[in-house]
């Protein structure tokens, strides 16, 4: 049986939140060592990879590995019926074809509870190589929603530009032509404001405005957003999930015709 | 013009 308990489910509704535009439906591969999700858009250009660890879980308990096929809109439903402040349990049997969701409040005066049915998915896992990045952006992840939304008013793409000195973003189109640059800040008084540039080689690579604002619905899960590039590689847009894990996404850089 | 690949252009199925 498959059993996880979370204090704040405040936390998986941000998850939800940050995949629900990219998919519409993923398997959530459940085992012993935490809750693991990959699945790619319905085009194939992007790639989400999920990763909750069992141990920041209040309680976690999986004794056969479980495959959930879960349709995200119904999911959606469900996490909207529970408080932010409740505290969320997910149940499966073994092979079952359901799940459970279950909130009880702080006070534990009010208990719901909601059986979802699973569907059946293809699901086609890729693999990800190890790959040394040529580039490693850290910076605040406001700031880079910020930037992936007033860029998405120029143009389709934003060509990422990643020197030394800083990063440069930049759109053009019908409008006219935007670029934003930052550079590495010197000292700030919270890590979270800090934008850092680990750099073996300066790259420049162009990618599809929209996907990377879908990326940023994962905004709310931290604070700053890890940015990986190499040339002719896919990017790593990565959002750490505080004690869990990650959610990551990959998205092939856009190549000459 | 630029054109999108496919991320399977970059990972393999495993």
């Amino acid at each position: 049986m498959f059993e996880a308990r979370l204090v704040q489910c405040s936390m998986l509704k941000k998850v939800l939140e940050a995949i629900k535009e990219l998919l519409n439906e993923a398997t959530f591969d459940c085992s012993d060592a935490g809750i693991q999700l990959q699945a790619m858009d319905n085009s194939h250009v992007s790639l989400v990879s999920l990763n909750l660890r069992s141990d920041g879980f209040d309680k976690y308990r999986c004794d056969r590995n479980l495959s959930m096929g879960i349709n995200l809109a119904s999911m959606t439903k469900i996490m909207k019926c529970a408080g932010n402040d409740d505290v969320l349990t997910i149940k499966a049997q073994d092979n079952a074809d359901n799940v459970m969701f279950m909130f009880e409040s702080q006070n534990q005066e009010k208990v719901s509870d909601y059986d979802m049915k699973l569907i059946n998915l293809d699901q086609e896992h890729l693999g990800i190589p190890e790959t040394d990045y040529s580039c490693i952006i850290k910076m605040p992840s406001g700031e880079f929603a910020r930037i992936c939304r007033d860029l998405s008013q120029f143009g389709e793409s934003v060509v990422i530009s990643c020197t030394k000195e800083g990063v440069k973003f930049s759109a053009a189109g019908d409008v006219g032509a935007a670029n934003i640059k930052l550079a590495q800040t010197a000292n700030v008084d919270k890590e979270e404001e800090a934008v850092t540039i680990e750099m073996q080689e300066p790259v420049t690579l162009t990618f599809a405005c929209r996907y990377l604002n879908s990326f940023t619905k994962a905004t709310a899960l931290s604070p700053q957003v890890q940015l990986s590039m190499s040339a002719d590689v896919p990017l790593v847009v990565e959002y750490k999930i505080g004690d869990f894990g990650h959610i990551r996404y990959y998205l092939a850089p856009k190549i000459e015709e | 013009s630029r054109l999108q690949p496919e991320m399977k252009l970059f990972f393999r199925a495993r």
